[in-house]
């Protein structure tokens, strides 16, 4: 199916099967097909995948997160080329719409969901996009009325590992990019008064090398700070 | 080139291995 036709098949009211079946065969062109199949997806395409997402957010049932995860993979495919990531950072929706993917509640898609926007903080762009994406986090939290770093805490207290290491991952690329040493002790100091120092001792216990890695980031990050400070 | 794909790869993978935050 060319880029076109998914355009085209997207525009009409697809439900709930029909969707998901649009948006796996969707991920898989998009992920094996040349950049140009790509940018001819485009902006519009993107635009049409971000409505959906916004969509199923709101909904409850199985397949509507099934189809939100999808989505999210698509992005990711969606993403892996200059042409395309451009197109969704200069779309206001698309940091946004990650942060609201960011969610306990569906553990498989919140670790895709934590690791893209890991990767858009630390990606060399003129716009400081760290502070992007840490704005799109208050923003929703203060929707939400919660702390900011609430749902990254509670993906921390979920049994799934692979998710304490994404939202690990995303901790310390936040973390990381600030330029300034008291932004740096800011952030943690907020996250360990949350509860991030009791987790953390659990945490610390879990065999995992994926895991090690970011806990290690994070302390060495720490005593970086400290030295200076 | 402007054409290159695997981006998003290739920040995931620094990401996960710890590379990405190496300190410059």
């Amino acid at each position: 199916k060319s880029a076109v036709m998914y355009i085209q098949e997207l525009k009409t009211e697809l439900r709930d099967t029909q969707l998901l079946s649009c948006l796996e065969s969707l991920r898989v062109s998009l992920s094996n097909n040349p950049v140009s199949w790509v940018q001819t997806f485009g902006d519009e395409g993107l635009a049409l995948l971000l409505n959906f997402l916004r969509k199923l957010q709101d909904e409850k049932d199985e397949t509507a997160n099934k189809c939100q995860h999808e989505i999210i993979r698509c992005l990711k495919a969606f993403m892996n080329n200059k042409h395309g990531l451009k197109a969704m950072l200069m779309s206001p929706d698309g940091i946004p719409l990650l942060v609201r993917a960011v969610n306990p509640r569906l553990p498989h898609m919140m670790v895709d969901a934590v690791k893209l926007l890991s990767a858009i903080c630390i990606l060399d762009h003129p716009d400081n996009l760290q502070d992007r994406v840490l704005e799109a986090i208050t923003e929703h939290a203060e929707e939400q009325e919660v702390e900011r770093f609430q749902s990254l805490l509670s993906g921390m207290r979920k049994t799934n590992v692979a998710l304490k290491a994404g939202c690990m991952q995303l901790i310390n690329a936040l973390i990381s990019q600030g330029e300034e040493l008291d932004f740096r002790i800011h952030i943690r100091s907020e996250l360990m008064r949350l509860g991030l120092r009791e987790i953390l001792k659990e945490v610390r216990t879990i065999e995992n090398e994926e895991l090690k890695v970011q806990l290690n980031v994070f302390d060495d990050q720490a005593e970086d700070d400290s030295e200076e400070l | 080139d402007g054409d290159e794909t695997g981006i998003m790869d290739g920040l995931l993978e620094a990401l996960q291995s710890g590379a990405a935050f190496r300190r410059k």
